[in-house]
């Protein structure tokens, strides 16, 4: 599954020093739903970029489905994302260029074994809107055509950064749902950075964080 | 206040039309908070950017504090939301090569009876971070100088896009107490659009979108 020991992160500009991840150690199984809580700047999002491989530590270890990703250099990180990640940013980093389609067909490109594309676009609600290109569409619709480019990549690894964070109440339980089929159909390990109380309800493992530190790492008494 | 007769809004891109608002007519009392509710994609962020300005109806009239700016030109439309609007956008929308305490003193170099800068920052928990840049901000700082930039100029309305979507509900609740300490202070009239409860629950007024539609616009039964 996942295993952290002793992880730092330091972010320095110029000589001004942000210590985002302080010592974090973390155990979370394969195949379970955890959430990140935490408040405002407390190092969720940092978290989970070591945790994918798109962000460094300074020090400590990081294990990933046994594999020391902290020893890995840029093209084995890159490898790693590749094959075992699927990532939701809080940023949603679509491509100006590419329409809704063809940005959800940059995550099927890089799997081995993709979900069907129309099927998923149908599952968030934006197969209506798949020609149209992410400035021609509302917040929440550009955070759905995220969703999606990670769920048909169908990653072993399922990193969400406040996946609902621009959605209305209803359309966020639907999310919830797709997220709650694929882990019963795939055996997906998620981990989801959210505010929203229905997904901290449904996960197995509950990570705390606040000020850089890892507070709480717990089993979900009522999942 | 605030007078919207028979508004449409229509996108096209090639020979596609999206009909964002659709004959929608809405009566706002001056010095009031409202918040707009409605799932993903039902015209919230179209409805507040015609109301400030930032975008024009493509019929209907609009009427902001007797001003009739569905008959302005861009130059007068320019000068109306410098004078009476601040706008807190859906993706912040803050400038790259500024820090935070630049960003914010944009806010309030346009305004004629600006807020101080320190203290603003102070109220969302961003002072020690006034000399970073957005990128080295996580997203829900990132919104809180958005904010900021917002109260400082210290405007006669305030458009909010749901101002907390990136923060936790602690830090969701600071906002929420700056936005009501503006309001009692300065008679400011607040439009927010939210999925938040707790801003539902303190709003006025409260206006509900529906595919483009206004399928209600009531006083609030439970301020
Ligand atoms: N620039 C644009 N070009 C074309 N269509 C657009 C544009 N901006 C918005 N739309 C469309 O207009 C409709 C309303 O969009 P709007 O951004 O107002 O929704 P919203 O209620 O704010 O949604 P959300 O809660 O997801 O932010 C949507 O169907 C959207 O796809
Ligand atoms: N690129 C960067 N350069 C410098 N400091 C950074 C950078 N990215 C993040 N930080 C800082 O590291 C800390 C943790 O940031 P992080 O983005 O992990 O917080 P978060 O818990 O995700 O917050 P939010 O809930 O607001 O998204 C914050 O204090 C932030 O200012
Ligand atoms: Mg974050
Ligand atoms: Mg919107």
């Amino acid at each position: 599954g996942i295993l952290l020991k002793n992880v730092q992160k330091v972010y320095k500009s110029g000589d001004v020093e942000v210590q985002a991840l302080k010592n974090v150690s973390l155990t979370l199984p394969e195949g379970t739903i955890s959430v990140i809580l935490g408040p405002s700047g407390s190092g969720k999002s940092t978290l989970l970029n070591v945790i994918g491989g798109i962000d460094r530590a300074n020090g400590g270890e990081v294990h990933i489905f046994d594999q020391a990703i902290h020893e890995f250099n840029d093209d084995q990180l890159t490898e790693y994302r590749r094959k075992y990640v699927g990532f939701i940013f809080q940023s949603y980093n679509l491509i100006p260029t590419l329409t809704v389609y063809e940005n959800v067909e940059v995550g099927a490109e890089i799997s081995e074994s993709p979900l069907p594309i129309d099927e998923v676009l149908k599952g968030v609600g934006m197969y209506d809107k798949k020609d149209k290109f992410p400035q021609q569409l509302s917040g929440g619709e550009q955070q759905r055509v995220a969703i999606a480019r990670a769920l048909v990549k169908n990653p072993r690894l399922l990193l969400c950064d406040e996946p609902t964070g621009a959605l209305d109440e209803e359309t966020g339980k639907t999310i919830l749902r797709l997220l709650q089929d694929v882990h019963r159909q795939f055996g997906t390990t998620i981990l989801i950075i959210t505010h929203n109380q229905g997904i901290s309800a449904m996960a197995h493992w509950v990570v705390k964080m606040k000020s850089g530190e890892l507070v709480e790492c717990a089993k979900n008494e009522h999942p």
